[in-house]
C-alpha cells in the first residue's frame, strides 16, 4: 500500500541543511498495524506527515496504492488525502470555530453522506466516547484527554483505508488509553491499516510491527 | 503553603450550572510531592489552574502562604504568580512568537537577574535538555517532545517555591520521562513544592502522596 524508496526531508537554513529523516526505504502492505517508536525529536511526526501527504519529501519517491504521490499535485494530494486517511494530529488540531459535534463531522462532508446517516454516525462515536454532553462546545472548552478524543473520533468516523495515528493516548488515563487501542485492533480486524506514532510499549504491542527511528533514520528491523 | 476550602467551579449556561469541582477541600504543606491522578474531564486542570491562579473559584476559600486569594485583585494575582509559581501547562502554550531561548528565558525577566546571569542559566538547562542546537528556532518547528521540554525549563529556570506540572510527560519518550521526574525529585528534595497531574502510575510514585480526582470530587485520600 505504502512503498518509500530513498525519502529525504530536510530544511534549509542560512548556511546548512538540517536533516529530519535520511535515506527512508519503507514497505507497508495493507491491512499491517505498525508502530513507529524513538526519541523526540527522531523524526516520527514527520515522517507521518509524508505518508499522509500533508507535507512533501525533500529527495526520493513516495507510492501510494501504486501512484507516484511525489509527483502529484496540491489538488490530487488534498482528494487522496481527503478520501483514504484518517489523521490524529500529535496536537489534535481541532478547529476552534466549529463545534465538537461539527469537528467530528467534517471527514463525512467531504463523502456523499446524507444528512441524517451523517447524523447517526456522529451520535455513535459521541455516545462511545461519553462525550455527548459535550458536543455543542468547542474544543478550548473542552479538557485535553477529551480534545484527542475528539480528534480520534474525526479520524475514524468515515472508516478510511489508512489511520494514521501520533501518540493517540498521550493525554488518556490508563482505561481510556486500552479502550482506544482495543478500538483501532478491531478497525485493523476490518481492514484497516494502521500506523501510530508511541512512545509506549504497552500501545506497541496491538500491532504486528514495530520500526524504530532514530535521527532521521530507521533502525534494521 | 495551599489551603481549598469548599472551593467550587463551575459554568453558566443559558439554563443550568456544569459543576466541573464540587466542595473541594485540601491542604497542601510547603515541600510536599502531590500527584493528582483521575479520567478525563474529572476537573484535574480545572484545580491546577486554580491553584496556579490562572483562574479563579466561584464558591469557596483559597489560602496561599496564608493569604486570601480569593479576595485578591488581578494586579496582585500575577504578581504572586510571576514570583512564586513555575507552570507546566498539558498545551504547553509556548509564545510563537518567540524563540525556544526567548521562551525560556521569560520568567528570568520578572526578577532582577543580570543580562549574563540569565544567559548562563538558560544555557545551562537547554544544554541539560539536549536543545542548544534548537535554541534559536521557534515552536512551531519543535517536535512535540521537545516543546514539552521548553516548557519544562521556562516553568523551572526561576527555581519557583512551587511548581504545578500538568501531565509533563505526556509526550516524552520513557527515558526522557524518567530523567523529567528525577529532575522533579532533586527540586523536591531542596525544597520545591511540587503539584503534578498524571496518569501514570510510575510518574506518582516519584511523589509521596496521591489525590484523586473524580467528576470534580476529590476520592477519600
Ligand atoms: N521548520 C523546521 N526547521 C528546523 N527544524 C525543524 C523544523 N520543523 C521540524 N524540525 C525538526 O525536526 C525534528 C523532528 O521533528 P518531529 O516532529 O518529526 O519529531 P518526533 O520524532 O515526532 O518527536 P516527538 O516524539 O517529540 O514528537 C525536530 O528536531 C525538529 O526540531
Ligand atoms: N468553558 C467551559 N464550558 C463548559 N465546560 C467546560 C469549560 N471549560 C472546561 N469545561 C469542562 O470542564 C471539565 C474538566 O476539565 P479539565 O480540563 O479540568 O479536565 P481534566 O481532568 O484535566 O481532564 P484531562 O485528563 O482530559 O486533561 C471538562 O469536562 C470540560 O468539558
Ligand atoms: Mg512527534
Ligand atoms: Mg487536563
Amino acid at each position: 500500500m505504502i512503498k518509500l524508496l530513498g525519502v529525504s526531508k530536510y530544511y534549509q537554513n542560512k548556511f546548512d541543511k538540517t536533516y529530519i529523516l535520511r535515506n527512508i526505504n519503507l514497505e507497508i502492505k495493507e491491512g499491517e498495524f505498525v508502530s513507529i517508536m524513538g526519541p523526540s525529536g527522531a523524526g516520527k511526526s514527520t515522517l507521518l506527515y509524508i505518508i499522509g501527504m500533508l507535507d512533501s519529501a525533500s529527495e526520493g519517491e513516495y507510492y501510494f496504492l501504486d501512484e507516484q504521490v511525489h509527483k502529484m499535485k496540491e489538488k490530487r494530494l488534498t482528494e487522496l488525502h481527503k478520501s483514504h486517511i484518517g489523521f490524529v494530529f500529535q496536537q489534535y488540531h481541532l478547529i476552534d470555530e466549529l463545534t465538537v459535534y461539527e469537528n467530528i463531522e467534517t471527514p463525512l462532508l467531504y463523502q456523499k453522506v446524507s444528512g441524517s446517516e451523517r447524523k447517526g454516525k456522529v451520535a455513535e462515536l459521541l455516545d462511545r466516547f461519553n462525550m455527548v454532553a459535550k458536543k455543542d462546545l468547542f474544543p478550548n472548552q473542552l479538557s485535553g484527554g477529551q480534545q484527542q478524543l475528539a480528534a480520534i473520533a474525526r479520524a475514524i468516523i468515515s472508516k478510511p483505508k489508512l489511520i494514521l495515528a501520533d501518540e493517540p493516548t498521550g493525554n488518556l488515563h490508563s482505561d481510556q488509553g486500552k479502550e482506544i487501542m482495543q478500538l483501532l485492533k478491531k478497525l485493523n480486524d476490518e481492514g484497516t491499516t494502521i500506523i501510530q506514532v508511541t512512545h509506549s510499549e504497552e500501545n506497541a504491542k496491538y500491532g504486528n510491527r514495530i520500526i524504530k527511528l532514530s535521527d532521521g533514520w530507521i533502525e534494521k528491523e
